[in-house]
């Protein structure tokens, strides 16, 4: 374990927790996508498919365990909780999770380390979470006013993936033969998906204005 | 087996 991975989980925390808070104590949704949420759910799900098989820590099983329940809540709170729901605007949350599942599953069936089921599953989780946060930045960019709590809980969720190149060019560095293409071209995707967010959230914040993206 | 001992990142 290295600071930027420490550093890289706990901001990870933080933006399910920021969503969290925001969902269950103003019991609103707005400007949160759906389809986003269900695919962290799917992402957690087929990366942590060895959380009963192989035990690596701790700390691993409990923040595997956490992002599994959080992610599974929110979508729970999203689509059956009587308050929450009605928050949710669902005309204009319309990306299509298939567009994103079906690339990323060819792409892990034919780009692996091994051709096996959990190893398939887990090179899917990656592609799939490069490209997951896509419907929420589509909603963004409709619903215009983005409120502070979504600004932080997305600029939290790009910056938790921008730690961890870090923590790969320093476990790169420092540990030999440590290699691996696909978390890290997934991760840079990722990173970069969020460069044009960051951006405007930066400016936002320099010039002391509300967050907008341009239509 | 080593390739699980890689996976040790969540």
């Amino acid at each position: 374990m290295n600071i930027f991975r420490l550093t890289a989980d706990m901001t990870h925390l933080m933006s399910v927790i920021v969503l969290l808070l925001k969902i269950h104590t103003i019991k609103s949704c707005a400007g949160i996508s759906l389809k986003t949420q269900e695919l962290y759910a799917i992402v957690f799900t087929c990366r942590y498919l060895d959380i009963f098989t192989d035990f690596i820590s701790f700390y691993n099983t409990i923040m595997k365990v956490i992002f599994l329940w959080t992610s599974f809540s929110i979508v729970w709170y999203m689509r059956y909780h009587k308050i929450v729901r009605r928050s949710y605007d669902k005309d204009q949350d319309t990306f299509r999770h298939v567009f994103l599942m079906l690339p990323c599953l060819v792409l892990a069936l034919l780009i692996n380390e091994r051709f096996t089921f959990k190893e398939v599953m887990w090179t899917f989780s990656f592609y799939l979470e490069a490209v997951a946060i896509l419907p929420q930045l589509v909603l963004l960019q409709r619903t215009r006013n983005i409120d502070n709590l979504t600004g932080q809980y997305i600029f939290l969720l790009g910056a938790y993936r921008a730690l961890y190149i870090l923590n790969w060019i320093y476990r790169y560095v420092t540990e030999p033969n440590y290699v691996h293409w696909i978390p890290w071209m997934s991760g840079l995707v990722q990173t970069l998906l969020y460069g044009d967010f960051f951006y405007y959230y930066f400016l936002s914040w320099k010039n002391n204005v509300k967050l907008q993206l341009p239509a | 087996n080593p390739t699980y001992k890689s996976k040790d990142e969540l």
